[in-house]
């Protein structure tokens, strides 16, 4: 029952993450080596549409609330049209 | 609401369900009353209607399956995903399968089937997931009491913007989620609890932390399963760490974080005649141990040491509340009371017991 910190929590929880927006946000991993980073990181967008769609604070990191919902039984249907 | 991208619809109103196999945790009858319930909730509030098929191919095609079971989505196990279902279509179109690896149940022990099918079956109809906390389209599973369950308003405007209104003469309407800004906005109940501030709106509470900006917002089921929505009134006794809540004739002791054991009890135990038939509104003052219960236009007064109701109550709100003269919701915090009616609230001060303040209901809100 006590709330959660409102700091941000740092743990490295990447494969939950990426599970989770590949299954309901169509996170494409690209896994090729890239000499330069070109514009926003995919996952960092991607988490910020989850976290929008949910009313999260949207910082596009994964935070203890974001790790929090994505750890909540959910429907299995995708939260944006494929 | 969302609708699925496309707008796929079923072209007929009169559709076919077909249950192809049982998941072996449930008794058949259980499974099958959990499903018409689901459908029922649809066809309430439309011109749909479901016919119940045992062989051959329906539009709604219902399946309890195991990890990988060939639809390119396969389940995860226990927990995380918990069912999916198919947008309006031909062939697997309409179709809802349920992971068998999950505990179904017609309560809440486990992941209870009707709220699930519920859900699927609004994707099968045509709609997406809503972003509204409240929604029954809303991605996450929560438990709400299937005698209880209302469809909310904003799954009703969705599944009407698709196939229109019911037959029906009187068309239904559905509880809202509650927005702490909405000037509109009314409680059920308000207490403290251990330093926070909780006020109940129909099967939600909103809870607010001293140290904390936002308001978040919960079902009550969330953190007590066993305390029913609509909680009509609840106070907070400091010295003994427990709070009491309020519904009906009944009420129930939350120790700590925990509801007690033994609950919930007639009202009447604690001094009520039995011509009281609930409580309004509550608080307990800590100061002198006496807690102030709200009934109608009356109140009486609870002596929280002799655990007595005391003589010569009930008495009028009026003759010592000021101008107050029904109450919703009550609670004290730093050494006022604050009482709402509607979408005001009078904050009373109890030494100089007069009204010091009048504001807005949801002023605790930071709106």
């Amino acid at each position: 029952f006590p709330v959660a910190p409102e700091a941000e929590d740092e743990r490295k929880t990447p494969k939950l993450v990426e599970s989770y927006l590949q299954n309901f946000y169509d996170l494409q991993i690209d896994h090729q080596p890239r000499l330069r980073s070109t514009g926003e990181n995919h996952l960092s967008a991607k988490l910020k549409e989850m976290q929008e769609f949910f009313g999260l604070q949207v910082n596009g990191k994964p935070d203890l609330d974001t790790l929090e919902m994505m750890q909540k039984p959910r429907c299995g249907v995708p939260d944006i049209g494929q | 609401y969302a609708l699925t991208p496309g707008n796929p619809k079923w072209k007929r109103n009169n559709l076919t369900y077909r249950i192809l196999n049982y998941t072996p945790e449930m008794r058949r009858a259980d499974v099958d009353e959990a499903i018409q319930k689901a459908l029922r909730v649809w066809s309430n509030v439309t011109p749909l209607t479901f016919q119940k098929v045992e062989d051959g191919e329906a539009d709604i095609m219902m399946s309890f399956v195991y990890g990988d079971h060939r639809d390119y989505s396969p389940f995860d196990g226990p927990g995380g995903m918990l069912a999916h279902a198919f947008q309006p279509g031909e062939g697997i179109g309409g179709d809802v399968h349920f992971d068998e690896d999950e505990t179904w149940t017609k309560d809440g022990t486990g992941t209870n089937l009707f709220i699930v099918a519920a859900h699927e079956l609004g994707h099968s109809l045509g709609l997406s997931h809503s972003n509204d906390p409240g929604a029954l389209m809303y991605p996450t599973y929560s438990y709400t009491d299937p005698k209880e369950f209302l469809l909310p308003q904003d799954d009703i405007d969705g599944i009407q913007a698709i196939y229109g209104q019911s037959d029906a003469a009187v068309q239904p309407t559905g509880p809202v989620t509650p927005q702490p800004c909405d000037p509109s906005l009314t409680f059920d109940a308000i207490t403290t609890l251990r330093g926070e501030t909780i006020f109940f709106k129909g099967r939600y509470m909103l809870r607010k932390h001293p140290s904390r900006a936002e308001t978040e917002l919960n079902f009550i089921s969330l953190f007590w399963p066993k305390l029913p929505s609509g909680i009509q009134a609840a106070y907070e006794n400091v010295e003994r760490d427990e709070v009491l809540f309020f519904k009906e004739d009944k009420y129930w002791v939350l120790r700590g974080y925990d509801i007690a054991p033994g609950y919930p009890k007639p009202i009447y135990r604690l001094g009520f005649p039995k011509t009281v038939k609930r409580v309004n509104a509550a608080y307990s003052d800590e100061t002198t141990g006496k807690t102030y219960f709200f009934t109608a236009d009356r109140y009486w007064r609870y002596d929280e040491n002799k655990r007595s109701m005391d003589h010569g109550y009930p008495k009028k709100i009026v003759s010592h509340f000021g101008k107050i003269g029904r109450v919703d919701a009550a609670f004290q915090k730093d050494g006022y009371v604050y009482f709402f009616h509607g979408t005001t609230q009078f904050q009373f001060d109890p030494r100089a017991k007069r009204i010091v303040g009048q504001m807005k209901s949801i002023s605790w809100f930071n709106c």
